[in-house]
């Protein structure tokens, strides 16, 4: 096999097919996709997920194109190229030939599952393989069946991403996988999972979505891993033996585009980089956040504009790094402004899956960025977070 | 399987070039541009698994024939694929 040299540094990365192909119906070019990603997912430790939210930003950028279609790599009509794809660094999106006859489980014309597994190594950062039984071989070799990855194939993405965790089921999920990624060194041998608190009182402190991919739920002295089946096995641990003197009983957490995540409580914040206390933490919030208050309810990062939101009792602010001040004089507002979010929030996410999502109490509301309103959908907002969430 | 498109000799050398085999920016004269497709026609059998005669025999264009991936095989020069 082949490294091209560049890989991603998240493991849960999100795509969507801005551009179909006229011959297949929508639904079944989404679940070839789904299942061209699922070949990599099943032997590495990385996972991808489907965004449909128009105009967000996603990792993997999918087209159907005819001809010269923008990047100087003209597609030539049925045969010859089929498709091309971009590496990690120059962006990983992958691009299909209009006008070939793709297939889906059948010998003729050119089978849309092998071809986007193949360009999706690409856009994870393999080159070609001169074993010709392997996928990353660049020429097609026809429709398989009973399809499987070559040894060479297992070997170059593991390379890379390392081997699957078990501990995140390899099943074709309905809801975005939330994470496959690593934990420092020090996390401890798993013991039984053990979510009765949460399912008992499932208020919790803080949500962030972290720089190994995986999403954590913060409650008193306890920590939660999130899988898409709820609660990780082997949690709640103690948020001391992991986040150092990170204390309990937190108030917010967000994880900036930086892959950073930040910490309040009280007067104080702490910052980690890929899941690491950096030094000279706690500071005081004036001293990085000026403009923010103290014992703020929640925190997030506003997918519609990538600034940084702080919500308390009925008010919020806007905090923007780019910006001096940051903290413009305007604010702060009423959280009615963000129509049917309640007040006195304790935690707020933006998932990656796109969406910004509120948890008060045992209830959570998703926000709809484009009609700036929570969600109106059957069953309505708000949710049970511990049957959405954490599994109960 | 998708139709295949005839491969002259002239479009074998923009395969080469396509796929990374062949540099098309070096300005060599004649004898030492010859040797150099020469040797780009081998590198490419050796990559395919084919006898690496150096020729454009009739087993390297039928692959050349193949429907397959636009991405280069080899990297190097690869300043064609701009960030995005």
């Amino acid at each position: 096999y082949a490294l091209q040299g560049s890989r991603w540094k998240v493991r849960d990365l999100s795509y969507r097919i801005t551009k179909y192909p006229r011959g297949l119906k929508t639904a079944d070019v989404d679940r070839e996709i789904s299942q061209a990603f699922q070949i990599w997912e099943n032997v590495a430790n990385i996972s991808f997920h489907r965004v449909d939210t128009v105009g967000s930003k996603v990792h993997i950028e999918i087209r159907f194109e005819k001809g010269e279609h923008g990047d100087g790599d003209a597609f030539d009509g049925e045969g010859g190229t089929l498709a091309h794809a971009y590496f990690p660094v120059y962006g990983g999106d992958a691009h299909f030939d209009e006008e070939e006859k793709w297939t889906i489980e059948s010998y003729r014309g050119t089978n849309l599952f092998q071809v986007a597994a193949h360009e999706f190594g690409h856009s994870l950062g393999l080159s070609h393989s001169d074993v010709r039984s392997s996928l990353m071989a660049p020429f097609y070799r026809g429709y398989h069946p009973s399809f499987k990855l070559d040894s060479d194939d297992t070997n170059a993405i593991q390379a890379l991403y390392g081997k699957r965790i078990k501990s995140v089921p390899v099943t074709t999920t309905k809801r975005p996988i939330i994470g496959a990624g690593n934990f420092p060194k020090k996390e401890t041998p798993s013991t039984p999972t053990d979510k009765s608190k949460l399912c008992d009182d499932p208020k919790i402190d803080a949500i962030a979505h972290m720089a190994d991919g995986f999403t954590y739920v913060f409650k008193g002295s306890d920590f939660y891993r999130l899988t898409e089946n709820g609660v990780a096995d082997g949690y709640p641990k103690k948020i001391r033996t992991m986040f150092g003197t990170l204390e309990d009983n937190l108030d917010a957490a967000f994880t900036w585009t930086n892959d950073r995540t930040y910490f309040f409580k009280g007067n104080k914040y702490w910052r980690f980089t890929d899941m690491t206390m950096d030094t000279g933490y706690p500071k005081d919030i004036s001293d990085g956040f000026e403009g923010i208050p103290a014992n703020i309810d929640t925190a997030f990062v506003w997918s519609g504009n990538g600034k940084i939101y702080f919500f308390k009792g009925d008010k919020y602010w806007r905090f923007d790094p780019s910006r001096r001040p940051p903290v413009s004089s305007g604010y702060p507002k009423p959280i009615s402004n963000w129509e049917g979010v309640p007040n006195n929030l304790d935690a707020a996410l933006r998932y990656s899956n796109g969406h910004t999502y509120f948890f008060r109490a045992n209830k959570y509301w998703r926000f709809n960025d484009r009609n700036f309103a929570v969600d109106t959908t059957d069953p309505p907002f708000p949710r049970n977070t511990a049957q959405w969430w954490f599994g109960c | 399987a998708p139709v295949v498109a005839p491969v002259s000799d002239t479009s074998a050398m923009m395969y080469l070039s396509q796929f990374g085999w062949l540099d098309p920016s070096a300005r060599k004269p004649g004898s030492a541009a010859l040797l150099d497709i020469r040797n780009a026609v081998k590198d490419f059998q050796s990559f395919a698994g084919l006898n690496q005669t150096g020729e454009l025999d009739d087993e390297t264009l039928q692959l050349m024939n193949m429907p397959r991936c636009g991405v280069r095989d080899k990297i190097g020069h690869d300043a064609r694929r701009k960030k995005r």
